[in-house]
């Protein structure tokens, strides 16, 4: 475990927290996408199916349960909880995500690194959780008033795939045989898909002002 | 063969 990786993992328990913050206490999940948390159900649910087969530590899985329990607890209560259902933005999010769902499921069946059962899921939760915040972020263009939260939120996810990345870069050059292409490849893709959230969250920052996107 | 890919990350 490096830095790199121990900070991209506490930032994204922090996004996570910052989102359960907002729905559980503020009971309100305006300016959040259903469907990107769908997604990230589904990536966790997938990937994480080796707890039952394989151990690597206890932080390693205490981690996996707490995206697993997060990522669900969120979505059930976006749908299910009263107040917080109000107050979720339906007409605006509208990305018809279950199109990316395919596409991802069909590349992992072509491009993976072993073909058994699990591997397949694994790659398959890569490629889906590259393209998972899509629906958030053209949600987040349609919202007028994009709160703090929120911000944070988004913020902080694209900030823990940006020291993943670090994280591999050091251990590509201390770990030998560390090489992991598909990982690598669709965590850039994940990534890059933030920089222009970035930019705009850097100005609005910089000038003190309220983030907005461009529509 | 069968042994299962290291993922140690998240």
């Amino acid at each position: 475990m490096n830095i790199f990786r121990l900070a991209g993992d506490m930032t994204h328990l922090a996004s996570v927290l910052v989102l359960l913050l907002k729905i559980h206490t503020i009971k309100s999940c305006a300016g959040v996408s259903l469907k990107t948390q769908e997604l990230y159900a589904i990536v966790f649910a997938t990937r994480y199916l080796d707890i039952f087969t394989s151990f690597y530590s206890i932080y390693n899985t205490l981690m996996k349960l707490v995206f697993l329990g997060s990522s669900f607890s969120i979505v059930l209560y976006m749908k299910y909880h009263k107040t917080v259902h109000r107050s979720y933005d339906r007409e605006q999010d509208t990305f018809r995500h279950w199109f990316l769902v395919l596409p991802c499921l069909l590349l992992a069946l072509l491009i993976h690194e072993k073909f058994t059962f699990l591997e397949v899921l694994w790659t398959f939760s890569l490629y889906l959780e590259a393209v998972a915040i899509l629906p958030q972020l053209v949600l987040l263009q349609r919202t007028r008033n994009i709160d703090n939260l929120t911000g944070q939120y988004v913020f902080l996810l694209g900030g823990y795939r940006g020291l993943y990345i670090l994280n591999w870069i050091y251990r590509y050059f201390t770990e030998p045989h560390f090489v992991h292409w598909i990982t690598w490849i669709s965590g850039l893709v994940q990534t890059l898909l933030y920089a222009d959230f970035f930019f705009y969250y850097s100005q609005s920052w910089k000038n003190n002002k309220k983030l907005q996107l461009p529509a | 063969q069968d042994k299962p890919q290291n993922h140690d990350e998240l």
